[in-house]
């Protein structure tokens, strides 16, 4: 499998919706 | 990068993170907790003098152990339970096994309070695994962490979970002490363990916001590579993970940012709601292994150019988990490959440097004030697109070796 690391990540807000079953990312999520 | 650019343009002298920790704010209306990576200079094991920092080598050879772990994991189809015969037979008890996956380093901290009146505890946030736990009191054998340990004596509100409990049977094995005590074991696949009792306690996440009755583990065992941290919180899908737990509180979701350098901070908070400008894709369920959270990468642009990989590649690989405590993005052999020659492509005025552990596309940028790298884009499933940053493209070891920070799973067929 691949893996999507964590370095990737960083910035990003990263929405774990499970009620929707979905992973969301919204860009500059730290600020 | 200016919008739409298809170029990070950085000056060189920015490359390497700041020795002193910068904050960062999450919602307002969420229970958000401050992410720092654990050894920034914004987590309190740094504070402490934590000599133990490992080497960026030492950061990417744990990485791989940690994949590796996965990897087994996921061939195992659902992770098989192990029993240590000697450790149960030593303490007179069949222990219950659950093999997590390895805990590496490139892991980030968050402080949870946990007791009434509840204390602070720093503890490692991973979303590839379920079970919280913090060492406890009386301990075994313990290692050297971060606080002093909790002691169940000092909680209001402390009660362990009894062997027929329903937290009990719902773990994938659980086992019974002589005094009708929960007991759980967790061997992660670099082979660092906890052992303990199954209990239960108020979560403290914020002074506002409590979990009353929080079931997680209490080691009284524990040996490892769990550096100075006072323990581990779940926030994989597993019915004891943090998330399923905190549900009829908060939702069962959750959200975090992590800081682009290890002198930020960022947040893992609950209940708020999604950032107005996020994209979905969908969470893909895979039933052999249920903790970890599956998604759907299907391509990859680099300048603002897709690269020509089959989506049959991805698919074919077995999927894409996405995982808070892997550093570096795996991809399968023949989307690496085609990624790297990409990248290489944009990237011939600068000098090659030596391979860093996994990463084996590496620059030196020493002499240039300013330097420039195409942009990397992650293209999932129904759409939604991810422009990493440029902290999410180069892994800096330091000026002279600054790598494209994606590799291989591997070859396949090893």
């Amino acid at each position: 499998i691949g893996i999507l690391g964590n370095t990737q990540q960083k910035t990003f807000a990263v929405a774990y919706d499970v009620a929707n079953q979905r992973i969301g990312f919204g860009a500059k999520g730290c600020s | 990068a200016r919008s739409n650019d298809p170029n990070h343009v950085f000056s060189v002298s920015s490359l390497l993170p700041g020795a002193a920790c910068t904050a960062s704010k999450a919602s307002s209306n969420s229970s958000a907790l401050s992410v720092v990576h654990r050894h920034g200079p914004c987590s309190p094991m740094h504070a402490s003098g934590d000599a133990g920092a490992p080497s960026h080598a030492e950061i990417l050879e744990r990485d791989q152990a940690r994949v590796n772990s996965i990897h087994r994991k996921v061939s195992a189809a659902g992770g098989a339970s192990v029993i240590d015969p000697a450790r149960a037979s030593k303490q007179g008890v069949s222990l219950p096994a659950q093999r997590g996956i390895s805990l590496g380093t490139g892991n980030y901290i968050v402080s949870v309070g946990l007791g009434t009146p509840a204390k602070q505890y720093a503890v490692v946030f991973d979303t590839g695994s379920d079970l919280s736990w913090v060492q406890c009191k009386p301990c075994g054998d313990c290692y050297e962490q971060q606080d002093p340990l909790f002691d169940p004596v000092q909680s209001l509100t402390y009660a362990t979970v009894a062997c027929g409990a329903q937290e009990c049977q719902e773990l994938d094995a659980q086992s019974c002490s002589s005094d009708n005590k929960c007991r759980y074991e967790v061997v992660y696949g670099d082979q660092s363990q906890t052992d303990g009792n199954l209990v239960r306690d108020t979560l403290t996440l914020s002074p506002s916001d409590k979990l009353p009755g929080f079931v997680f583990g209490c080691g009284d065992s524990n040996t490892g590579l769990f550096g100075h941290a006072d323990g581990l919180l779940g926030l994989g899908r597993e019915k004891v993970s943090l998330p399923s737990q905190g549900a009829p509180s908060y939702g069962p979701g959750f959200t975090y940012c992590l800081p682009s350098s290890s002198s930020g901070t960022g947040y893992l908070s609950f209940g708020g709601a999604a950032p107005a400008n996020a994209q979905f894709t969908a969470m893909v369920t895979n039933r052999d292994t249920p903790s970890f959270y599956y998604l759907n990468l299907v391509g990859i642009k680099v300048g603002g150019r897709a690269v020509k990989i089959p989506t049959t590649v991805f698919a074919a690989a077995g999927g894409t988990v996405i995982d808070s405590g892997t550093v570096i993005t795996r991809l399968p052999p023949r989307a690496y490959s085609a990624l790297r020659s990409a990248f290489a492509r944009y990237m011939g005025q600068y000098k090659r440097a030596p391979k860093l552990s996994i990463l084996d596309t590496c620059y030196d940028f020493t002499g240039h004030k300013t330097a420039q790298i195409p942009t990397v884009e992650l293209a999932f499933a129904g759409g939604t697109t991810m422009n990493l940053e440029f902290s999410g493209v180069l892994y800096v070891a330091n000026v002279s070796q600054a790598c494209l920070a994606f590799a291989s799973t591997g070859d396949d067929t090893s």
